[in-house]
């Protein structure tokens, strides 16, 4: 583990008072290699070494803890840090409609996500609508319906329509249906297919949603601030959901796009059940990073 | 983007390697990479910006053109292809890209919709069969490795060429979910002789490192063949199967780009490898 190396390489420094540029220069290497590791981008990398190099130089060394364990302290605060506030909290309207959108790219788990945010809406004392507008993927409207079913929870979908105009529909229907939250599915796509991104804008310009959130596969590895970056440039993304924590990959892409977008990370799945749903906290996705 | 004719210097290694981690090629493979070009540079076989470009073009062309690319087909009887891979990696359509491959050859092709888990997983499936031509065979109240059975005593019974099984999405840290596919493959194994012919992991290009781990247990839990590289029409180079060749070593079979049937291709080394650099 990190912690484990970064001891080693501070061993050496018992009885010198401050962390020099000598032996920091080799606990970098260590971090460098253990962010790399675990898919954080190059360059957020660079920028995040050069911000502990900063805070660890000349820092005086706390007699209560070794060196090596002070240094995996500035590492670990810093990252932390960088991941932002855990806000988990959904803006809900005082009044009138509350709107809903998830976007991303293809499997990403939006899908999923929305059935699972309805659960939430609803323990959270509000009345969701699920809206399929991914007219594209087969069965991808009968994916939404199974599951606003296994919710009970009311699922507008128009079969051949056109998303930005079924949005707009849900929206006109939420009233009658005594819904104040409407959730958008709409279709994976990929940041650099210019039709299918404008589709994004037309349903913004239709129906104004209050949050989109920018759904996000776990194990996303360089690729992460390119895509990401993309979809903030071209939306207002509000926030970001990162699925599929329940395996095993350190998740360094929640860096690399919390870097890249400024957006919080508000939620994480964490398994494919509809109650698998959890708020993002920073702490321990910082130690997830770090290994 | 490398300026051409420079002579080799520390801040053209350093963009080099940021080319290539930048394709998730990863840590340990971009340090013996980095090695092998200041070897070169050192034996004078390398001195400008692009010879070295075109040497670890050439180098890694090699080193991929060297894996066997082509899908094992049965002696006789149907060939059965096993399909898995994590969440949303694209497994479903990467089987309706193949099916058509197949059905556009003229063979007989059934596949067996073992997802019968997701919502909706089965409906897929069934659009995409009767889309590109091919049989399907399903029962949402039936396990997975009964689905399995029953399409490999269709296709024996029947006369189908090829076999395709589509399994659910698994996290590979999931025991009894890996357990489940070493069943299906079991199954698979004592109903045709010689089954699964071919054993392919469905990959994101977009994936990270994670990928490893991933090769390593679906390997452990049923032994695979092959990958195929799905979603490399995005800006993700897929690089991953590069890099995870020192810990794990499987070869790309085909790689997905796109959304529609036709979108696959076989693995090309030469493109793959361009493409990284571009
Ligand atoms: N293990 C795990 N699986 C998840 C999670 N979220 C979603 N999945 C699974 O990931 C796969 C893809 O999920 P979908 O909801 O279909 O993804 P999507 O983004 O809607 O896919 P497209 O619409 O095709 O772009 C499914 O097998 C889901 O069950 C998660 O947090 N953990
Ligand atoms: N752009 C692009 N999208 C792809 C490619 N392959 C699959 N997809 C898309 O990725 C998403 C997930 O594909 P699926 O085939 O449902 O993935 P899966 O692995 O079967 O998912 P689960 O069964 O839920 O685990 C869909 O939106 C597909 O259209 C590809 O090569 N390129
Ligand atoms: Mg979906
Ligand atoms: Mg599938």
């Amino acid at each position: 583990s990190l912690s484990k190396s970064l001891e080693k390489v501070f061993e050496r420094m018992r009885g010198k008072p401050r962390l020099t540029e000598e032996n920091v220069q080799e606990a970098l290497r260590e971090v460098r290699l253990a962010l790399l590791e675990a898919d954080v981008s190059y360059k957020v990398v660079r920028d995040f070494l050069g911000k502990v190099t900063e805070r660890a130089l000349g820092a005086e060394l706390i007699k209560s803890v070794t060196p090596g364990q002070q240094f995996v302290k500035i590492v670990h605060d810093e990252l932390e840090a960088l991941m932002g506030e855990g806000d988990s909290t959904i803006p809900y309207r005082k009044e009138g409609l509350t709107v809903l959108m998830l976007v991303g790219l293809q499997g990403s788990g939006k899908t999923t996500t929305c059935a699972k945010l309805a659960m939430l809406v609803r323990q959270q004392k509000h009345r969701p609508m699920l809206v399929a507008a991914d007219v594209q993927r087969p069965a991808a409207i009968d994916q939404l319906e199974t599951l606003g079913r296994q919710l009970d929870v009311p699922v507008h979908l128009e079969r051949g329509g056109i998303p930005p105009l079924i949005c707009k529909q849900a929206v006109a229907k939420a009233g009658e249906l005594n819904c104040d939250v409407v959730i958008l599915d709409t279709a994976g796509r990929l940041h650099i297919d210019l039709q299918m991104m404008n589709e994004l804008k037309d349903i913004v310009r239709m129906v104004k949603p209050d949050q989109t959130f920018l759904v996000c596969d776990a194990m996303t590895g360089q690729d992460a601030v390119n895509s990401a970056g993309e979809f903030n440039q071209q939306l207002p993304v509000d926030g970001v959901i990162l699925t599929k924590l329940d395996g095993d990959a350190r998740g360094g892409a929640a860096l690399s796009i919390r870097s890249v977008t400024g957006k919080p990370i508000k939620f994480i799945g964490i398994g494919e059940k509809l109650d698998k749903l959890e708020p993002f906290h920073p702490d321990r996705m910082a130690t997830r990073i770090l290994g | 983007v490398l300026a051409a004719g420079r002579e080799l210097d520390e801040a053209t290694i350093a963009e080099l390697e940021e080319q290539l981690f930048q394709a998730d090629i990863g840590p340990r493979a971009v340090d013996r990479l980095i090695g092998h070009i200041r070897r070169a540079y050192k034996m004078r076989e390398i001195r400008t910006t692009d010879q070295v470009l075109d040497y670890l073009k050439t180098e890694l062309k090699k080193e991929l053109g060297e894996w066997d690319t082509s899908i094992r087909f049965a002696q006789s009887g149907p060939t059965v292809i096993l399909v898995a891979g994590v969440n949303g990696s694209g497994k479903t359509t990467s089987i309706a890209k193949l099916a058509k491959l197949y059905c556009d050859e003229g063979k007989k092709v059934v596949l067996a919709a073992s997802d019968t888990f997701r919502a909706a997983a089965v409906e897929q499936l069934t659009v995409w069969a009767g889309r590109v031509g091919a049989e399907i065979v399903r029962n949402e109240s039936a396990d997975p490795a009964a689905v399995a059975f029953d399409a490999a005593d269709k296709a024996l019974a029947r006369g189908f060429d090829v076999l395709i099984v589509d399994t659910a999405g698994r996290l590979h840290t999931r025991e009894t979910l890996m357990e489940e596919l070493t069943k299906i493959r079991r199954v698979l194994e004592r109903k045709i002789p010689g089954a699964p012919h071919e054993v392919l992991l469905v990959l994101d290009a977009t994936t990270g490192q994670n990928a490893i781990s991933q090769a390593e247990k679906f390997t452990k839990a049923i032994n695979v063949t092959g990958l195929v590289l799905a979603k490399l029409d995005g800006t993700a180079k897929g690089g991953i199967v590069l890099g995870m060749r020192d810990q794990i070593d499987i070869p790309v079979k085909f790689v997905g780009l796109g959304e529609k049937a036709d979108d696959l291709e076989p693995f090309d080394a030469g493109k793959f490898v361009d493409a990284i650099f571009d």
